[in-house]
């Protein structure tokens, strides 16, 4: 049950023009567009248009002189992997790469040619060889992988020594960084597309989980799983993991910064002592199988901080969480460890609810930079000049116009942040603000159930 | 929540994480944002694609096709002033309200509830065997003074946190109920006047619950949803 698709390297929202241009069809669906292209010898990639489901058929790669990649929401670059891989899958027969130098450095002959080395392997000969320029290809099926003639006339031929995938990009920790080439499983099963929910019904999808590279069919480990796996397209094999080597030496993590006292982000490079649960409960060893069994064992994953049994995440939860000692309740997050304060140094003070504030600060709590109060780029502003004139709204200046009481704040310049509050505190001596009384309390279309209808079904 | 019964409580929330497991409690104020606890979340600005907020039933897990459960995906979330601990979460679509699914009153700004009303947690956390862990748990709680909770509480206790919570039984909010509800019944309408936050223990004898004060915040919730 494996996709036309698996053969192609998807780049979302991604046209290639050419210099030639193909006309473009309509299809039914990317993989009628990928049986065309895989159909036809001189296909190397295509442009999807997934809205108008147009299909144009490319004789160039992204990789090629004379392309250039362009964004386009509706359109899908596909390209055969073949490529794209900087890697030989078996003997690399289909490697179309374009490394040009042989494993001692010598420059490769261009197959087209016959100087300085007489040959048989012609491109005209052989147009399923993908013979191109002077790259290392593997006519012959020569079990040393891709090999060229070399233009040294000391030297007829000569391998490449280009490496098999599961050899080319080594595995970290668990291997949740790992964004290499290998598509098929342990056992030699061919691995399911991300992006598809078929023979296997998946949470997986490369949309929801956007930092996982869930690339194509490749081998990833989105879970927190011993080491990458994949979903198999055997429908009786939901999936395998995939047998790529480790990486010698220490293991690390990348781009973590561990903390002790807090906790950043989820809590991946937490490495503190909290060992009880929220709720007070003592934590399980990470060496121990008792009382739950499992396999976040420190030599399962050796650099994700499994020792005694602190409080950690290794499997990209929410937040640093253990196995509890109780045997009803198998894991609880430490949700008690503060989060660590992003917050940057503050650079002012105000009074009051800094109304009067006209001092200079112009970036948030973050340290995002704030829009000009007189921009429509990138927030459309409510509150401005025109709709308080008299607040001083200055430049990109951190005021309080509408008299929050929470301090200045202003517009941001990230578009995904509207507004914030600016970085600057209530300098020593400002004052609380008022109660109000209860009998004041009037609402209307909010806070209403009916109880009888839950007391019924429970009845029932 | 310990020590609490099976209930109805149609503002709150429950948080789904990518893997559609519910980790935290929250509440709807509108019929596009809820709020929750900030220490449920790993940072204030970034998109939380995959993660949603399911209401409309009482059950933990539901089966696929209950016709009563809304699932609905958070778009985009806010936090709260610093040391609020509080994070506003909007919603791709807006909730469809029903007799399943309504919104909570908020409280005026710094509005202080009178000690001693009637108020209640909601939440599908913990129960510690004291409970159906299946369902939606409630527990019914007073509100406490901050001045005769600060001494349960050695002093700890901010004018930005309310108290409530019998302290003769141990009771009270547990894990994956943070972020919940604590509405208190006033003028014929139930008010969300805090939110449930991570605190050492699950209702444990003598120390009566700390929550965030909405009514110190709910300006700023306003002013989040009416400028976005």
């Amino acid at each position: 049950q494996r996709s036309p698709l698996n053969d192609y390297h998807r780049s979302r929202g991604v046209q290639l023009q050419t210099l030639h241009r193909s006309p473009e069809g309509h299809v039914s669906g990317a993989e009628e567009c990928a049986i065309r292209c895989t159909d036809d010898l001189r296909c190397r990639a295509f442009n999807y248009n997934l809205q108008a489901k147009d299909c144009q058929i490319l004789s160039s790669t992204s990789q090629m002189e004379g392309t250039e990649r362009h964004k386009h929401i509706h359109i899908d670059l596909y390209e055969k992997k073949a490529y794209v891989r900087e890697c030989i899958v078996n003997n690399g027969a289909t490697y179309r790469g374009t490394v040009s130098v042989t494993q001692s450095g010598k420059t490769c002959q261009e197959w087209i040619s016959n100087v300085p080395h007489e040959h048989r392997y012609l491109p005209i000969k052989f147009p399923e060889k993908g013979l191109d320029m002077n790259y290392c290809r593997n006519p012959d099926n020569d079990v040393n992988g891709p090999w060229c003639y070399t233009t040294d006339w000391t030297t007829r031929i000569e391998a490449c020594g280009i490496k098999r995938c599961e050899n080319d990009i080594c595995v970290l920790c668990n291997g949740e960084d790992y964004n290499g080439f290998v598509d098929r499983t342990e056992s030699g099963r061919e691995c399911q597309r991300w992006d598809l929910n078929s023979p296997h019904r998946h949470n997986y999808q490369p949309d929801k989980y956007r930092d996982m590279n869930l690339d194509d069919n490749y081998c990833r480990n989105p879970d927190g799983s011993p080491q990458p796996w994949c979903f198999t397209t055997d429908p009786n094999v939901e999936r395998e993991f995939c047998n790529i080597q480790r990486c010698e030496g220490k293991h690390k993590l990348k781009e973590v910064q561990t903390t002790t006292e807090c906790f950043k982000r989820h809590g991946i490079g937490y490495r503190g002592t909290v060992n009880k649960t929220t709720s007070g409960t003592p934590c399980q060893p990470w060496n121990s199988q008792v009382p739950h069994q499992h396999q976040l064992t420190p030599e399962n994953y050796p650099c994700k901080g499994l020792e005694e049994n602190y409080c950690r995440n290794p499997d990209g939860s929410e937040a640093p969480w253990c196995f509890t000692s109780d045997p009803d309740v198998r894991h609880a997050f430490c949700l008690q460890i503060d989060r660590c304060e992003d917050d940057i140094e503050p650079e002012d003070c105000y009074y009051g609810n800094g109304e009067m504030y006209r001092g200079s600060v112009k970036k948030t709590r973050k340290g995002i930079h704030c829009q000009k109060w007189n921009s429509n780029t990138p927030h459309i502003t409510q509150v401005n000049h025109k709709s308080h004139p008299k607040a001083n709204l200055v430049g990109n200046l951190c005021r309080n116009p509408d008299g929050d009481s929470h301090g200045p704040w202003c517009y941001t310049m990230h578009p995904k942040v509207q507004w914030d509050y600016c970085a600057i505190n209530t300098c020593k001596g400002a004052h609380e603000p008022p109660i109000v009384d209860p009998e004041e309390v009037v609402f209307d279309s909010c806070g209403k159930r009916d109880d009888r209808m839950f007391r019924n079904n429970m009845l029932r | 929540i310990v020590g609490g019964l099976p209930g109805n409580s149609p503002w709150t929330i429950s948080l789904r994480n990518r893997a559609g497991k519910h980790f935290c409690g929250g509440t709807l104020v509108s019929t596009s944002w809820i709020i929750s606890s900030k220490q449920c979340f790993s940072s204030c600005y970034v998109e939380r694609r995959g993660y949603e907020a399911w209401m409309g039933t009482i059950f933990k897990d539901p089966r696929p096709n209950d016709p009563n459960k809304q699932a609905i995906p958070i778009q985009r979330a806010v936090c709260g002033p610093s040391s609020s601990n509080l994070i506003m979460l909007q919603l791709e679509r807006p909730a469809s309200l029903n007799e399943r699914v309504a919104v909570i009153c908020l409280p005026p700004p710094q509005y202080i509830v009178p000690e001693g009303t009637g108020c209640e947690i909601a939440g599908w956390g913990e129960t510690q065997g004291t409970g159906d862990d299946e369902v939606l748990n409630i527990l019914q709680m007073p509100v406490m003074s901050n001045r005769q909770c600060n001494g349960y509480h050695r002093g700890l206790v901010q004018p930005t946190e309310i108290c409530a919570g019998a302290i003769s039984r141990a009771a009270g909010a547990c894990e994956k109920d943070y972020g919940g509800p604590l509405a208190c019944f006033t003028n014929e309408c139930w008010v969300l006047e805090g939110v449930i936050i991570p605190g050492r223990g699950c209702g444990r004898r003598n120390r009566p619950g700390i929550f965030i004060r909405v009514s110190m915040y709910v300006d700023w919730m306003n002013k989040v949803m009416k400028m976005n």
